[in-house]
């Protein structure tokens, strides 16, 4: 079993951009972390979002942060960033 | 690229159709290794300044010149200590890859003599945006990184991704990040071409297998690459690799790995794995290896040359001393030679090229259906030439493992190649009717494909649809369309509900009672395919819709070929009078039980106006 305490990448996918026009997804990315993290910084956390064409972020995070995120009302889905192959 | 193009029936220059304005304004963007930018095939001379649309950046990193060919470039790849960090390809994949689909014609191109000719793109006059995930440094390609690149090629507003990478194995869509930025991408009016992964011959090995990416696997093409080892005995056994090394004929010692060992037990040492082999036993001879996985370790210990075995030789390799991959029955003949004789001796010869007029076969390595997450989704939906394609290489890079040459072409094999081959495909469709819908690209590049008679176990889940026929694809007469709804409503079938179907949409949508009872079979897709159970008789459904995008006022006709099934099309004749003008029917498919040995049945429904040929395979299988 992991250690609770270890960290991997994880995405999250929160998937298309709301329509409002005054939606700021970074802030809205940052104001996630840190209430699921509990930091105030997330500098080391973040690595980084998406914002132009669909919504979410990619971040260190622990296995029980992931769960809190899994079951957040506006994310679809968080799963670990992988290392794909060319083909 | 030097013979693909001219084998799938896209001439060069003046003898196949092009539509130049609307092809210049094309931009391709291929999420990959990165590129190297002073290639012939990325050069910049006789383009004008990027379309207007262009809205991405050079982001290429210090020295990375981007061009009017090679419009824009960012770096989604870590910084890594001490390394430059630069869309410079390090991997020469990106550069083959871009090439494939869109690079220059560059006259008199070969790989030390090999595949000599025209090495060009499927659209010469398209644009490039390169968007570099993969690098040597990271040992592959990251998701995160991936999914940062399709945010950013959807908003640049390139016309169409080409993408040749893959997971190990097929995923559910949430956690599959191809998947979801392919999902935008579409929404957005973007085609996405993706590789259908290198894991065959088994079944269901297919990786990409969302209904809205555009899953491509690998055939050869009319030119291959052998190369003959000749005994002592003087008879000639014939293998494959891309051997450019000439022993002028010289014949050396033969010793098999398994007897070339001190350290290891003979299958290991049959294998010639890593540290098996004795330097004083090899050196200076030919080694015979049971695969040709480490023949490099050969190599290390001071060998000529290497014979290996391969169950699977239907493609050439490129590597870095000479080397046969000979078929276990030629590999058993030079076995029984050096069983005959106290000093066995051999040759081996530079790579020949030879042609033979044929029709395409599917490469063993390319990945199979039937699709392991959606089982009513036929994947991959379409071939196209994969094996030993000569294309733009990085000069950076050694062609292969422990080589000390470089090269600005090389020839490369698998599902990666033979993606950019139908991402050249569809912008080239795209060029004639800009304004189509991924759907409508995939869908005329599938309607149109060569049917395949394949004696491969369960063609349909080889080959798809069939061989890709760009000349054809421009004019298919109808195309079976499938936008963001219908992808909606397929997912709501998928049971993706409330939440995440919300979000994912976009719109404050929840599944209607209809939409939850969608079966993806109807999905407005171009082929038709249905699990059913094994050994019961079955009868199976397929609602779909025509758009009509051939000529006013005509009238299609509804033919069943191959009909192993019974197949019934209600109408069976369709009146289209104008211009997309859309037309409906039903297919009925009843059978007798399937079972074991006879798990899948085929027929292929066409509708035709004299003219236009419009074929969609049928495929049922039982699940086993």
């Amino acid at each position: 079993a992991k250690n609770d305490q270890e960290k991997q990448v994880y995405i999250v996918y929160m998937g298309a951009l709301p329509a409002r026009v005054d939606y700021m997804p970074m802030s809205h990315h940052t104001s996630i972390l840190r209430e699921v993290t509990g930091e105030s910084s997330i500098e080391s956390r973040l690595v980084r979002n998406y914002k132009r064409s669909f919504n979410g972020f990619a971040a260190w995070l622990t296995e029980s942060e992931r769960q809190i995120l899994t079951n957040m009302e506006n994310i679809v889905s968080v799963f670990p960033s992988k290392t794909l192959k060319l083909q | 690229t030097t013979a693909s193009w001219d084998f799938v029936g896209l001439k060069r220059g003046k003898r196949a159709k092009r539509n130049p304005s609307i092809e210049s304004d094309t931009i391709i963007g291929v999420i990959d290794s990165g590129i190297y930018p002073l290639s012939d095939s990325f050069s910049d001379r006789g383009f004008g300044p990027p379309p207007k649309k262009w809205k991405g950046v050079c982001h290429g990193g210090k020295h990375f010149p981007c061009n009017n060919k090679v419009i824009g470039a960012r770096n989604y790849t870590p910084k890594i200590k001490g390394i430059p960090h630069s869309v410079m390809d390090n991997m020469g994949h990106g550069s083959h890859t871009a090439s494939t689909a869109a690079g220059n014609a560059v006259k008199d191109v070969s790989f030390y003599g090999l595949a000599n000719g025209t090495a060009r793109g499927g659209v010469p006059a398209a644009r490039i945006a390169v968007y570099k995930v993969c690098d040597p440094g990271i040992k592959g390609c990251t998701s995160d990184g991936i999914l940062s690149a399709f945010d950013d090629a959807i908003a640049d507003n390139v016309d169409l991704i080409t993408i040749s990478i893959g997971d190990e194995k097929g995923l559910r869509f949430e956690e599959d990040t191809i998947a979801i930025g392919a999902f935008h991408a579409m929404v957005k009016g973007i085609l996405t071409v993706n590789s259908a992964g290198n894991n065959g011959p088994e079944l269901s090995t297919v990786t990409s297998v969302a209904p809205w990416i555009f899953t491509v696997g690998a055939s050869d093409t009319n030119r291959a690459f052998v190369t003959k080892a000749v005994l002592g005995d003087g008879k000639t056994v014939v293998g494959r690799s891309v051997n450019t090394f000439d022993l002028k004929g010289t014949k050396y010692p033969i010793v098999y790995g398994k007897s070339a060992s001190s350290n290891c037990d003979s299958a290991s040492a049959g294998l010639c794995s890593p540290g098996c082999l004795d330097r004083k036993l090899v050196r200076g001879k030919i080694v015979l290896c049971d695969s040709a996985q480490n023949v490099e370790e050969a190599k290390y210990m001071g060998a000529i040359a290497s014979i290996a075995r391969s169950s699977l030789a239907d493609a050439a390799y490129v590597f870095s001393f000479p080397v046969s991959v000979l078929s276990a029955p030629a590999y058993n003949d030079v076995l029984s030679y050096m069983n005959s004789t106290k000093n066995p001796i051999a040759a081996v010869l530079k790579s020949e090229t030879i042609f033979n007029q044929k029709v395409p076969v599917i490469a063993s390595y390319s990945s199979r259906g039937p699709n392991p997450i959606i089982p009513d989704i036929l994947k991959p939906d379409i071939t196209a030439p994969g094996s030993e394609i000569i294309a733009a290489y990085s000069p950076t890079v050694p062609p292969s493992i422990s080589d000390t040459r470089h090269v600005k072409y090389s020839i490369l094999s698998g599902t990666s190649m033979s993606c950019p081959h139908v991402a050249g495909v569809a912008a080239y469709v795209k060029s004639f009717h800009p304004r189509w819908s991924p759907s409508m690209i995939q869908s005329a590049i599938m309607t149109t494909a060569w049917a395949v008679n394949a004696s491969t176990l369960m063609p349909e889940f080889a080959y798809g649809a069939g061989h890709v026929n760009p000349l054809a694809a421009v004019h298919p007469g109808l195309v079976y369309e499938a936008n963001k709804s219908d992808h909606i409503a397929f997912l709501c079938g998928l049971s993706y509900t409330g939440k995440n179907l919300r979000l994912i949409s976009g719109e404050s949508c929840s599944c209607t009672k209809a939409q939850s009872k969608f079966l993806p079979r109807d999905l407005n897709y171009p082929s038709m395919t249905a699990k059913v159970p094994a050994r019961k008789p079955f009868k199976v459904t397929f609602r779909r819709t025509v758009t009509n995008v051939g000529t006013s006022n005509t009238t299609y006709k509804a033919k069943v070929v191959g009909s192993k099934l019974d197949v019934k099309v209600i109408p069976n004749v369709l009146s289209l009078k104008s211009m997309h003008d859309k037309k409906s029917f039903k297919v009925t498919v009843s059978g007798k039980g399937l079972r074991a040995g006879k798990l899948v049945v085929s027929s292929q429904l066409i509708w035709s106006d004299g003219f236009h040929f419009v074929r969609s395979p049928i495929v049922v299988y039982a699940a086993n």
